[in-house]
């Protein structure tokens, strides 16, 4: 007979850990070092700190693979009440909200403290300190995977006589360092590519990086947003309504409702839309039944009446910085780079920013360079599942004087409240068509004034054998 | 501040439903077919059970996209005691063990659920009995998103006169049923292809599909296995040594657990590995420290004396069948079949079976035309990122003396207790090493046996023509 259970979110994940790119020692090694940078650069940038991040990697034991990587930050730290759940909790994080971030399921730093558990038998070891805290705090702890929570081994407490704040994680882990050795170096460099502003070093048996911040100021954090109509459904409106519901004595009217709970309404927007939708704006939204929420959301999709989202829930590089990034990292004759004017998909807010960089130290190739990025995470694997390498396939090049073999990178930086991510190991991009028009249009732009650039070349060259 | 919460699973997948392959109204109603049939033919074919499918879609409301799904099997039936858990709690199921199955994640139905609770906010209606089950149980639940757990809203007995035994899943969603009905029926279509022993109805507003079972017999079902030595790591070592220790008066012996516990370890290879590994086989298995499961879960893996793991998990359909299949579906002028030999990869056996259609009805193209099945599921979507494109592309067909453009379509079927899926929205394998080289060797041996074909025909030809 069949036999019936249910796992918990970490006993799923740990089956399943290949889903979260955790598929051998080589792929689990680059895993665990980006979810790790990528926690560091968001408890930084998302609070204007100047990004200090070192990542050092010991073989402990070349013969079994026992690698032990430690990541350092000058974020703004871990409150200690809750450094249990962020490492020992599968689903549990600060980034479940509507704002740009690297972090957004609440899942990475859990899936390396897994696997460094089941390849080593090894606890987490955290030491972290928020800003003007009086005390560091030191952990190890391991996850009852069956249960979903942390089990801790250790807490001390250390005095903060020098006043630090950020965060250290330890893990000893199995992982091939020889094997995942150029895709680290090639991630951190990307890193420090797109986030020019950081400095970013690596210490490890055979190589060692130091990328010191090319500039100076931390571009300005999102804001946390709220939902936009375009994209909501039943349920978002139920939970929305039983929040703003609860603890009132008076019930809310609806057009209250709109205004206070969504992106993008206000108040005049908020009655013409329930004029169109046949509601009456003072009705109590106590009193809506499942039919009218149904009916509701449905017309909230609908309505082409909402001001379109704003970007202040996103944090582009800009256009100026992206070039700066790129002429250091990728030292190329020539650059031409945009950043896009916000656009939205189901009522998230985006923005693309392309570069075109070519020749130089660009290497030649039979077909273009494409960096990818999304939310400011360099996207290493899969490019044959993104949306990017998609519309870099389908631009006819010689439309812009590029003729291959040529040395020609393309750099795509999307950002969102919600990348379209196509799996959880976060690699590739589906082709959301609003955001492949943006990526087309973009890289158009910037192939244009490639396209000037090259033919005033020709022009030069040619006057030149004259 | 950052505002710290944690998730239960299925408000996880509420709000990542497209990285389970719920993106929009198009691909969810495809989606939302598919698990449900994917579910109907486990409850059928692990039974022995020749499947008779009915799917059902009618379009409720054009403008509004409101389509109704209904999916009846004749399979077991689910017990009225697991309907709640199985329709309402994500990572609930009866397919965590050890044997090949469509189903593996618990996760499935409960998206669709999901799915067509947001857009429409109606229940699932699941009418089921089991064999000889007196009577037959309807109910109608949702799922409490929050607490990631099933609201029965009706539950009733009916008397099952007819002692009738099966499944009946009706879903009202919002669905794109002209944008799916292509990839639905093509979907219907490669499942016909490879399960030819099972009848499956489509019926829907515009198209009506009748596939007639062309095989009379349900290949024999799949054992549920143990793990495989070369698969262990120390979580799962502590897992087991902790079922098979509980409720025991003497503690047990370390050859006593490893030959009760593991696929491939009979009482004298587990003694030579003990041996090998510098371990006392009598030693009880509670003495173990952690640096020793570590050592052990490590010499495991590596000790190369274990048995390769038996297939009596898998349940591969045969090359008879596949030919009888890919006859019927494709009718091409020359089909060549094969099924390997089983292999296996990290501990999980596997088989590949690949069938090569040539000619007759399959359609001329630039390259060969790729159909994938992984556990008898047609895969439809991500080709690209898929280890049989990888595979196909890298073949140089000329060898076989196919010149593109050529009718020529390449059927590749992989059996596994763990496919390696790229994600939850099982569409895309991944090329573990050991998987692509089954492949490879699988085609290239059906492309010799079609390139004799081809010498042949060519042959008689050029006689004719003389
Ligand atoms: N170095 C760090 N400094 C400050 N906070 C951190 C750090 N690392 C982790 N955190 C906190 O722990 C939470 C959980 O991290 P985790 O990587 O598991 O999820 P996430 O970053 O929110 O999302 P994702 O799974 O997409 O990475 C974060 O949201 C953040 O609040
Ligand atoms: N038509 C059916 N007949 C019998 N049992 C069913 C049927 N549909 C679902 N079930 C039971 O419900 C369980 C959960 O189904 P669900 O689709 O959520 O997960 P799964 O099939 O186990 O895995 P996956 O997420 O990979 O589909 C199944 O394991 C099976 O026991
Ligand atoms: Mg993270
Ligand atoms: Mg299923």
């Amino acid at each position: 007979k069949e036999r019936f259970e249910g796992l918990s979110p970490a006993e799923f994940f740990y089956r399943n850990r290949e889903i979260a790119g955790f598929s051998n020692p080589v792929r689990a090694l680059y895993q665990t070092i980006r979810e790790l940078v990528e926690n560091s650069l968001d408890a930084t940038e998302l609070y204007g700190i100047l990004p200090e991040i070192k990542v050092t990697v010991d073989v402990i034991s070349p013969e079994k693979n026992i690698v032990k990587v430690r990541v350092e930050d000058n974020g703004v730290g871990i409150p200690s009440s809750e450094v249990p759940n962020v490492f020992g909790r599968v689903f549990y994080g600060s980034k479940y909200v509507i704002r740009q971030s690297r972090g957004l399921f609440g899942l990475g730093v859990k899936m390396a403290v897994l696997y460094a558990q089941m390849t080593t038998g090894s606890p987490v070891r955290v030491v972290t300190a928020t800003p003007r805290s009086r005390r560091i705090h030191e952990f190890e702890l391991m996850i009852d995977i069956t249960k979903n929570r942390p089990r801790i081994l250790k807490h001390n407490l250390i005095d903060n006589s020098k006043r630090w704040h950020g965060t250290i994680v330890e893990l000893t882990l199995e992982g091939n360092w020889s094997g995942a050795r150029r895709k680290v170096v090639e991630y951190i460099k990307r890193t420090a590519l797109i986030a020019p502003y950081a400095t970013i070093t690596l210490k490890s048996p055979d190589v060692e990086l130091h990328f010191k911040r090319l500039a100076y100021k931390v571009p300005e954090p999102p804001e946390i947003g709220r939902p936009h109509p375009r994209g909501v459904d039943i349920e978002l409106l139920k939970s929305l309504i039983a929040k703003y519901s609860s603890g009132r004595e008076d019930p809310p009217t609806l057009v209250d409702f709109l205004v206070e709970n969504f992106e993008g309404v206000g108040r005049i927007t908020a009655e013409s839309f329930l004029k169109w939708a046949g509601y009456d704006p003072e009705m109590p939204i106590g009193s809506l039944t499942i039919e009218a929420l149904d009916d509701l959301a449905r017309k909230m999709r609908e309505y082409d009446g909402w001001r379109r989202p704003r970007a202040h829930s996103l944090s582009p590089l800009g256009s100026e910085l992206l070039s700066k990034g790129v002429q250091g990292i990728l030292r190329p004759e020539f650059v031409a780079s945009i950043t896009r004017k916000p656009s939205s998909y189901g009522g998230h807010p985006f923005v693309v920013e392309v570069a075109l960089a070519w020749g130089g130290e660009v290497p030649v190739s039979d077909h273009p360079l494409l960096l990818r990025f999304a939310n400011k995470i360099p996207l290493l694997y899969d490019e044959g599942a993104d949306v990017s390498r998609k519309v870099v396939d389908k631009i006819d090049w010689n439309t812009y004087k590029v003729k291959f073999p040529a040395p020609l990178a393309v750099i795509v930086h999307i950002c969102s409240t919600k990348i379209p991510f196509k799996g959880v190991g976060k690699e590739a991009i589906a082709d959301v068509p609003e955001v492949e028009r943006e990526i087309e249009g973009a890289i158009r732009e910037c192939a244009r004034k490639l396209r000037r650039y090259l033919t005033q070349k020709e022009k030069e060259l040619s006057l030149k054998l004259k």
